[in-house]
């Protein structure tokens, strides 16, 4: 494994630590969409459908275990704790997510590395990973105060996302039958929707002040 | 023969 794929699974998981710090500890998720969170929980468990077939390593093994069990209490979290769901900012959470659904598993269905159920659903995962954020970018839109914690699970999941094409490329010079251009396509867009807030959030970080996205 | 690398991706 190269650094760039182990620093880009790391920031992942910071990432959730961020989100469960905030969930667990000051017990509120404001802020946080729980559209992408059931998003998040589709696309890992389409994923990583060949976890007890296909043993790659322990770590593979444990990070994949990691993130299902921590995007699905999450969802739990939103859904069904008593004091963190009054936090939920439900009337500005609208955006309608099963519409991104379906045209992912149709596109996963067209375009696929292998007309079998695992390749397709591996392909849906890929291409529900790419628009899931999208809730969540349009919730801190309309998030007048986004709290430090809101903005840095963004920007992790962000970055994990730009250390993974850096990886991407590295591994497409360093091993010859390197190819997924199904993720690697997926991929781009996917770090692309994040450009937008990255620019906001470094500029509220240079200028030292709290991040607020325009409408 | 272009070979598809194993999905060892999270």
């Amino acid at each position: 494994m190269n650094a760039f794929r182990l620093a880009g699974d790391m920031t992942h998981l910071l990432s959730v630590v961020v989100l469960l710090l905030k969930i667990h500890t000051i017990k509120s998720c404001a802020g946080i969409s729980l559209k992408t969170q059931e998003l998040y929980a589709l696309v890992f468990a389409a994923r990583y459908l060949d976890l007890f077939i296909h043993f790659i390593s322990l770590y593979n093994t444990v990070m994949k275990l990691v993130f299902l069990a921590s995007s699905f209490s999450i969802v739990w979290y939103m859904r069904r704790h008593k004091i963190v769901r009054r936090t939920y900012d439900k009337d500005h959470d609208t955006f309608r997510h099963h519409f991104l659904v379906l045209p992912c598993l149709a596109l996963a269905l067209l375009i696929n590395e292998r007309f079998t159920f695992r390749e397709v659903m591996w392909a849906f995962s890929i291409y529900l990973e790419a628009v899931a954020i999208l809730p969540q970018l349009v919730l801190l839109q309309r998030t007048r105060n986004i709290d430090n914690l809101t903005g840095q699970y963004v920007f992790f999941l962000g970055a994990y996302r730009v250390l993974y094409i850096l990886n991407w490329i590295y591994r497409y010079f360093t091993e010859p039958h390197f190819v997924h251009w199904i993720s690697w396509v997926a991929g781009i867009v996917q770090t692309l929707l994040y450009a937008d807030f990255f620019y906001y959030y470094i500029m509220s970080w240079k200028n030292n002040v709290k991040l607020e996205l325009p409408a | 023969e272009c070979l598809i690398a194993p999905k060892d991706e999270l």
